[in-house]
């Protein structure tokens, strides 16, 4: 697995690379788990916010009107009102911080506009001016403060119990705590880690943490703890909070050991590859096997439910002109399906069994967004939509060379809109000082 | 967008206070319909 050393930033300015490259920032609307992600669509450019007014001598805090020039994820580059066409003064806001307001907040908290000193002299009667500026204008909604707070409550909570990939032996899950939530994602900590270094960070949407005693259930590989007993405060997490998975009717037409298909390889999220369903589960779970990289003893066979979007029929690349990664050791090239099923007396999951449904996301090539390493967790990373495959994003980290790119789901956790790092207090990478 | 995602825009009478005094003006705000 390929990953980066890197030097986390806190400082990182989205506002300024957005300015100087005239990068688009993909909307928040895109990202459904994110807060605010459900209600966003009506921020937009030319809406009206109260925010603090830095341009004055008063003592006091006092505020103005700004307008939203452009918007990247959570981030408006804003210029105060009175400024017109002059784009001087702009400064970028994340939206979602208290000190963003929807236009009356101030007078219902008893503070003043004030208008910024550079154009103190530009109109005599500001009253008249704000009249004609904000009449049939668009503000926040009064309630988007204590909404932003709501959505900022996460139900996950330390101590709490959990079943989680073992990052050694992907085969099989083993029991984690909770130990920190910030923004929704959650570190880990193994539970026989002495020393709580042994970790690992997902989403709480993730499709790899389940609740206690999902392994035993559906028949997967799990590594029992010596832990016998909890630690006052630890909780079974509660099945309510785990992502949902599709129902699906495993009785008829299903998934069959040995059945060919197309996956992600979770080892190197770059590449698709050939592969094998190599054990069915219960509840439309399946392990998997890369095909050519297989230990003897199935330890880093992968579990994917039947509706993942990271599994594809046989042939997926080649319709969309991506590159299929052939078995390692394989030399018959170019990679011809119909030649390998034949050679393996194997046959090809049937592509009605796979998950089609392409969601109406909103990314488009170019868009910049904040996205998780996924061979590195912990790490939230300046990115860019490169490519978009139906509901697949390609997905490059700035600054780092295309092998390191990712290909992940539209609707994948691990993806944010630019400002969430600000919003959750999360150190972004910049991850090549010289970019 | 916004009325797929349940709320809706509505005018909203908003105060608006300054130095030289308050008064209100007309602007639109969305509200949460769910």
């Amino acid at each position: 697995a390929k990953s980066k050393s890197v030097v986390p930033v806190e400082g990182f300015d989205w506002g300024q690379y957005i300015c100087s490259n005239n990068l688009v920032g993909a909307p928040v609307s895109c990202f459904k788990h994110v807060p605010m992600g459900m209600c966003w669509g009506d921020i937009a450019e030319g809406v009206r916010v109260e925010v603090l007014n830095s341009d004055t001598n008063l003592s006091t805090k006092v505020y103005w009107v700004a307008g939203i020039v452009k918007l990247a994820g959570f981030k408006a580059l804003l210029r105060y009102e009175g400024f017109d066409n002059d784009s001087s003064k702009d400064f970028w806001r994340n939206l979602c911080i208290p000190e963003i307001h929807p236009v009356g907040w101030c007078a219902s908290s008893g503070k003043p506009l004030v208008p910024p000193k550079s154009i103190h002299h530009k109109y005599s009667n500001w009253k008249a001016f704000l009249v004609k500026r904000l009449t049939g204008a668009k503000t926040l909604p009064p309630d988007f403060a204590t909404k932003v707070q709501e959505n900022m409550q996460y139900p996950f909570k330390k101590l709490m119990r959990v079943e989680v990939v073992d990052k050694t032996h992907l085969c099989r899950t083993r029991v984690a705590l909770v130990e920190q939530v910030f923004g929704g994602r959650l570190r880990l900590v193994y539970e026989e880690s002495q020393d709580g270094t042994d970790d690992f960070w997902c989403h709480m949407y993730s499709p790899l943490i389940h609740s206690i005693g999902w392994s035993r259930s559906i028949g997967h590989r799990f590594k029992r703890s010596e832990v016998t007993k909890k630690m006052e405060g630890q909780m079974d997490a509660p099945s309510q909070l785990f992502l949902k998975v599709k129902d699906v009717d495993q009785s008829g037409d299903w998934f069959k050991d040995g059945m060919k298909l197309e996956a992600i390889d979770p080892l190197n999220l770059s590449a698709i590859c050939v592969a094998t369903v190599r054990k069915v589960l219960a509840d439309g779970y399946l392990m998997i096997g890369i095909d050519g990289s297989e230990a003897a003893d199935g330890s880093d066979w992968f579990c994917y439910h039947s509706a993942s979007p990271s599994i594809f029929p046989v042939g997926f690349c080649e319709i969309n002109s991506i590159e299929l990664t052939p078995p390692r050791g394989y030399t018959k090239l170019p990679f011809k399906w119909f030649d390998y099923l034949r050679e393996m007396g194997s046959i090809a999951a049937p592509v009605k069994l796979f998950n089609k449904e392409v969601p109406n996301h909103g990314f488009r090539v170019g868009m910049k967004l904040e996205a998780v390493d996924l061979m590195e967790p912990r790490l939230v990373c300046v990115a860019t939509v490169t490519r978009i495959v139906h509901r697949l994003l390609r997905i490059h980290f700035d600054g780092w060379e295309d092998e390191y790119d990712q290909w992940v789901d539209c609707e994948s956790a691990d993806l944010y809109p630019v400002g969430w790092c600000q919003l959750t207090a999360q150190k972004i990478l910049i991850l090549e000082a010289s970019n | 967008a916004a009325e797929a995602s349940g709320r809706k825009w509505e005018q909203k009478q908003v105060q608006i206070k300054t130095l030289e005094g308050e008064f209100s003006v007309t602007m639109w705000a969305s509200d949460d319909k769910k």
